[in-house]
């Protein structure tokens, strides 16, 4: 629980969270107070969060992102399975810590009311044995990539206690968390198994489990990273003519941005270019130029057809800067 | 912002994320102060902007005149602050991220 080790044992995630204990113990009271939506505990957690680290100078867990995902249930064999979908991690964010965090529900009523209902025996000398261990959860964490059907790798599997009532717990799964992304398999199941006999049909809880990744965002520091983060429209649409590089053809805008960079053989133009006088510099910018592109590719993509029509138009257009070029030297040689 | 001063300082901007359409994605804050920097950096420049020796030279340079077409030095950010930002991405996944230099703390002629 919140109290017990488990939370001792989170190194960077515990300075996120031992402040949240509170919400976490309680968080009907939390939900209470936040609206209808505080259902949503990743929500408030996260809004926790936010509150802690808005102070100036303050670092989540010592970087500079979290990310929380929210669990998608599903049931196999009667079982109940969260899938997280933990793709949207930028490859610039080195993980630091990675938390599971869920409702433990205490020890169905049935099973209790029978425990309680039964004449405790007694031993040799007299004393009434305690009471059979609570039923045991085994905590399963499987990974897969997303394009696979199997069910997925095992990736660890941690016994739980359950608590006299019910409670949030954390647990520490970032050796799972890195292991899966290490293996590019970032589809992450957990499946809370029992060993009681009849477990029942798993319903949807009002209390979904989530997980909570503390980064690094390396790139964060770099020029525009706030517009690759948080701009979400292409301020230069389909229509504006283009001079170079389509700037939505990489799927990473991080990558896109750097290979955006065209030379001399490219642009046809002088090398040197920063050391020209101020003034014919700045007339020689473009838009692109200036803003450069980190832009999600919203716009519907382009059928493979006009793609090819695309590509033989930037031939074409490549070729006649060829042709031009061809026939200036062609008169410089006979010059 | 007629009262405040010519020379290069610190002048009070709040941006609010809805005034540029990020609204629908950026949770908290809804606004902030970014501030900005403008004002002079001409010659002879006080010590109060903060000049950089390359923009105490630049500026003697400029107001000697021998070279023509040089800028007086830019009145940019100093100092920065940094700034949470809760926000959801693509999947509607709540994101923190804690973004540098999103604030002008002081500014300077450089």
């Amino acid at each position: 629980s919140h109290r017990a080790p488990a939370w001792s044992a989170l190194p960077a995630a515990a300075d996120g969270l031992q402040g949240d204990r509170d919400l976490q113990r309680h968080p009907g009271d939390a939900a209470a107070t936040l609206g209808p939506s505080a259902q949503d505990m990743v929500a408030v957690h996260m809004h926790r969060l936010y509150e802690k680290y808005s102070r100036q100078g303050a670092r989540p867990g010592g970087g500079n992102t979290v990310r929380s995902f929210r669990a998608r249930l599903e049931v196999v064999d009667q079982k109940a399975v969260y899938f997280f979908n933990l793709t949207s991690m930028q490859d610039s964010e080195m993980i630091l810590t990675a938390t599971f965090h869920f409702y433990s529900e205490p020890p169905r009523w049935p099973r209790a009311l029978e425990v309680l209902c039964k004449p405790r025996a007694k031993n040799a000398s007299g004393r009434p044995l305690p009471l059979g261990p609570p039923t045991r959860q085994h905590l399963l964490f499987r990974s897969l990539s997303q394009n696979t059907a199997t069910q997925g790798l095992l990736r660890g599997a941690m016994a739980l206690a359950p608590p006299p009532r019910g409670l949030w717990q954390a647990k520490d799964i970032s050796p799972i968390v890195k292991a899966a992304r290490r293996d590019g398999e970032l589809l992450l199941s957990a499946q809370l198994d029992s060993e009681e006999r009849d477990p029942g049909v798993p319903r949807p809880s009002p209390y979904a489990p989530y997980i909570l990744v503390y980064a690094n965002d390396l790139a964060i520091s770099e020029p525009n990273s706030v517009a690759v983060t948080l701009q979400r429209y292409d301020p230069f649409p389909a229509g504006d003519p283009e001079p170079r590089a389509a700037p939505n053809n990489s799927a990473d805008p991080r990558v896109r941005r750097a290979a955006q960079a065209t030379g001399p053989l490219q642009d046809n133009e002088l090398p040197g270019l920063d050391e020209r006088p101020p003034r014919a510099h700045a007339q020689h910018f473009h838009k692109h130029q200036l803003w450069p592109s980190p832009f999600r590719a919203l716009k519907p993509r382009p059928g493979r057809k006009d793609r090819r029509k695309k590509g033989q138009e930037v031939f074409m257009a490549a070729s006649q800067v060829l042709d031009f070029d061809e026939k200036t030297m062609q008169k410089a040689r006979r010059k | 912002q007629w009262d405040e001063p010519r020379v290069c300082s610190r002048r009070y901007l709040k941006v609010d994320f809805a005034d540029i359409g990020w609204n629908e994605w950026i949770i908290s804050p809804k606004s902030f102060d970014a501030y900005y920097c403008a004002g002079a950096c001409e010659f002879p420049m006080p010590k109060i902007v903060r000049p950089s020796n390359h923009a105490t030279i630049q500026s003697i340079v400029r107001a000697v005149g021998i070279i023509p077409g040089i800028p007086e030095p830019c009145c940019v950010p100093d100092k920065m602050n940094s700034l949470g930002v809760l926000f959801l991405d693509e999947n509607r996944n709540v994101v923190l991220k804690v973004y540098p230099n999103m604030s002008v703390d002081t500014c300077a002629c450089r």
